[in-house]
């Protein structure tokens, strides 16, 4: 494996929120 | 304490929204920006600087008029004020204040996760010279100037450039008394 | 050996990888023989229309499965596809002994690949490692597309992306 920040995370997105 | 009111704005007072929303459309601005100043990334993180300093400087009166914040006594309490509060509310995320220097008046945020890069991997030819998120620069600038404190903020590393940590500097220049009304 | 090539819009390769065949006797690695290597990305564009016709045809299961019994071979959607996303295809086309299989994403990039490296022998192919690699390249290929620096239809450069490939290759295809 490359190492890649987008391909070895996980899809589903950590952080759900942030302030509008 | 610090903590325990910025956690609390963050859960009570604040209207959130979800953060790929906030992702893409800060990844489209950016790419944006890389096609209009033609991968000059040195115009493109002056760009966001600038385009952070005209949110900083309004962010501030959101920022104390949410926290009823007294003014800050001296750089380490700015630094736990911006880094357990004001990051907290805005991104729901608390980077950690360390390196400080002798005369405690420079420190660094040390980000272990950062909202806005997420999904983002750098192009070959922006690895060296973009700091990708080079508006949160540009918005502490501004809002501390709003409260007479000068500063110099800038990356000094980031993890999309594969770097070890994602770390952005904050150092005082100095105090604006003059402005400090009577 | 496989051929695996993602079509864009245009028909367009937006990426292409072979993934050499087991060892042979001597111990080298059977790739696709010279002439054929040329001959690949023919023989899978060839199948574009069949893949075609089977992304736009209306959804099997309203029609009882009655679907379009034309095509040579017989090579249709598989018909007990009962998940949800049908995004893969199975056999849709042959060209003599070689198999070529597709699949579809949500956006209609076509992921097509040939399998078997000669046109004498028939290879067997194993359906769900197939169905798998494609369903894992396509997870790589949203999280690509969820880059703000790719912009889509573009070819994909990145080496991270065809090294995770190669080894979704390795794991599902032998």
């Amino acid at each position: 494996y490359i190492p890649s920040k987008i391909y070895s995370e996980s899809i589903l997105y950590k952080k759900q929120q942030v302030s509008l | 304490s610090l903590k325990i009111i910025g956690d609390e704005i963050w859960k009570n007072k604040t209207e959130k929204i979800n953060a790929e929303l906030f992702a893409m459309t800060y990844g489209s601005i950016v790419s944006q920006l890389c096609q209009d100043f033609q991968r000059d990334y040195k115009k493109v993180n002056d760009q966001l600087f600038t385009m952070g300093y005209n949110i900083g400087v309004r962010l501030i009166e959101d920022f104390l008029a949410r926290t009823a914040m007294p003014r800050c006594e001296d750089m380490v309490r700015t630094a736990e004020v911006i880094s357990k509060c004001a990051f907290k509310i805005f991104l729901n995320i608390s980077p950690q204040v360390s390196n400080w220097s002798p005369n405690k008046e420079a420190f660094s945020l040390i980000f272990p996760e950062n909202p806005l890069s997420e999904f983002v991997e750098l192009p070959m030819d922006a690895t060296k010279d973009l700091w990708y998120s080079n508006i949160l620069c540009g918005v502490m600038k501004g809002a501390l100037e709003m409260v007479q404190l000068d500063c110099d903020v800038y990356f000094v590393s980031d993890v999309l450039r594969s770097e070890q940590q994602t770390e952005i500097r904050v150092k005082l220049n100095k105090v604006l008394r003059d402005e400090i009304p009577i | 050996s496989q051929y695996f090539a993602i079509i864009g819009k245009d028909d367009n390769p937006v990426y292409e990888a072979e993934f050499s065949g087991k060892l042979g006797p001597q111990g080298q690695i059977q790739g696709f023989p010279q002439d054929l290597k040329e001959l690949n990305p023919f023989i899978l564009h060839a199948s574009l229309d069949i893949i075609e016709d089977l992304q736009w045809q209306p959804n099997l299961s309203l029609q009882g499965g009655a679907a379009g019994s034309g095509g040579s071979g017989g090579f249709l959607r598989s018909r007990n596809n009962t998940n949800a996303s049908n995004c893969y295809l199975g056999k849709v086309d042959h060209f003599y002994g070689i198999i070529i299989t597709a699949y579809l994403t949500y956006s209609g990039m076509k992921f097509v690949m040939l399998h078997g490296n000669s046109v004498s022998t028939t290879v067997q192919i194993d359906d769900n490692n197939v169905k798998s690699f494609y369903q894992d390249v396509h997870e790589l290929y949203t999280k690509t597309i969820l880059n703000p620096f790719y912009n889509v239809g573009d070819p994909i450069s990145s080496a991270s992306f065809d090294s995770r490939v190669r080894a979704l290759a390795r794991k599902y295809l032998g």
